[in-house]
Parts: structure tokens; C-alpha cells; sequence
């Protein structure tokens, strides 16, 4: 699968952006926390693209990010 | 119900709408 870099996005209109953002990140969050990977996918692909962009080259950052959604998530659920 | 509808949840291989207002 062909790396996904800003300049290959760049040819995207915005919508298309965040779904190919989406299809990349979703099986990464998918393997941190199954149940919620949709909804936490979903909440990242708010954030800026550029973020979402380093999400994918540094599993640090996304294990980070995803632990913020899950806070998030379960404080609205509360 | 406007309780499930945050947040939009995003799966593979359909059309991510997103949040926007379109």
C-alpha cells in the first residue's frame, strides 16, 4: 500500500482527505481499542489533517490521541 | 435520537460524511 503523504492528499477535495485519512487510521485504532474504533476514528478525523497525518507515521502520537478521544468519549457518555 | 448521533462514527469503505453541514 502506497504511503499516504501530504502532497498525495493535497490532490484530494477535503472530503476525500478524511476518508482516505480514515481507511488508514481505522485498522491502527481498530487493534488499540476494537470495540470503539469507529466512533474514536471518527472523532480523530475532526482534528486537523496535518495531525492526522503524523497519527500515522508515529504510533506514540496515536496512542495518545486515541487515549484522549476514549476520555472524551466516556466523560459524554457519563 | 440526537444523543447517538455524536460522535459520527466512522467505517471502512463507507463514505465518511463526517460532521459537516452539507
Amino acid at each position: 500500500q502506497e504511503a499516504l503523504t501530504a502532497s498525495v492528499l493535497a490532490d484530494a477535495p477535503p472530503q476525500e482527505q478524511k476518508q482516505m485519512l480514515g481507511e488508514r487510521l481505522f485498522p491502527l485504532i481498530q487493534a488499540m481499542n476494537p470495540s470503539l474504533a469507529g466512533k474514536i476514528t471518527g472523532m480523530l478525523l475532526e482534528i486537523d489533517k496535518s495531525e492526522l497525518l503524523h497519527m500515522l507515521e508515529s504510533p506514540e502520537f496515536l496512542r495518545s490521541k486515541v487515549d484522549e478521544a476514549v476520555a472524551v468519549l466516556w466523560a459524554y457518555q457519563a | 435520537s440526537s444523543h447517538a448521533s455524536w460522535p459520527p462514527e466512522f467505517q471502512p469503505g463507507v463514505p465518511w460524511k463526517g460532521i459537516q453541514n452539507i
